[in-house]
């Protein structure tokens, strides 16, 4: 038996939002210690991997690990019928056809429930195994989301320079081009808006804007990303939640 | 002109 109460929906709602775009049938696998889940976009371009722990949640309970896959396009329909500051619990038993979706209202005793049936859905698990990494970056989630947004009007793909002092962010397309240059700062008053960079090596990559796009839908999650780039791995961009988190594994793109 | 590389490159033995 599974029963995982969010304190609010929002939270829920936020993490499916974050990642509903770029994949669609998800695995969700439910276990003693929490919930995780896997997806890879049809382009085999971006992962996403979720966690989201024991912690993150008003009350959690699961006997049997059981895996629940959901189309995430249903799932998203069933999440806006419940208002952000209901509690939302999920509800499966052992061997599920479907998943009970409980909000609840405590202020007005109101209590709405949806059923969602599963799918068997045909996946591979990767075990993502730690990667090393040649420069890691902290910065605020709403400003790299703009960068991202900006930059990627004017070109299919976007280049992140990374050397001791400085972030570039460039696109050079048909009409124009545009560049965003960020420095490390540290804000005492007010720390998520700090950047910081902790860099091994130079690094000069290009990736797809409309993955990088895809990325920051996100950033409801939390005010900070963390992006991890290397010349030889997919680069990582993170989104930490109060426990667990919410990744992206995305590949470059390199000299044809 | 750049290729986009796909995750198999990295992570997959498919």
């Amino acid at each position: 038996m599974l029963e995982a109460k969010f304190q609010e929906a929002s939270l829920f709602k936020r993490i499916i939002d974050g990642f509903k775009d770029c994949v669609q049938l998800v695995n969700f696998q439910c276990k003693e210690d929490g919930i995780i889940a896997q997806a890879v976009d049809d382009s085999r371009v971006l992962l996403v991997s979720l966690e989201i722990g024991v912690e993150a949640f008003q009350d959690y309970r699961c006997d049997h690990p059981v895996t629940l896959g959901m189309d995430l396009s249903s799932l998203s329909k069933i999440l806006r019928c419940g208002n952000n500051t209901d509690t939302l619990t999920l509800i499966a038993d052992d061997t599920p056809d479907a998943i009970i979706l409980l909000f609840e209202d405590t202020k007005k005793d109101r209590i709405s429930e949806y059923s969602l049936k599963l799918m068997d859905i045909d996946a591979d698990f990767l075990k993502i195994e730690d990667l090393q990494y040649d420069t890691t970056l902290m910065m605020p989630s709403a400003e790299f989301s703009k960068t991202v947004r900006d930059l990627s009007q004017l070109s299919d793909s976007l280049n992140i320079l990374v050397t001791k002092e400085t972030i570039k962010f460039v696109a050079t397309g048909d009409v124009g081009s545009g560049s965003v240059i960020l420095k490390p700062f540290i804000n005492m008053e007010n720390p998520d808006e700090s950047i910081k960079l902790d860099m091994d090596q130079p690094v000069d990559l290009t990736f797809g804007s409309k993955y990088l796009q895809d990325i920051v839908k996100g950033s409801a999650l939390s005010n900070k990303i963390g992006i991890r780039l290397s010349s030889e791995a997919p680069a990582l961009f993170q989104f930490d939640l109060s426990s667990g988190f919410l990744q992206f594994f995305l590949a470059p793109k390199f000299d044809d | 002109t750049k290729k986009q590389q796909t995750l198999s490159s990295f992570f997959f033995t498919a």
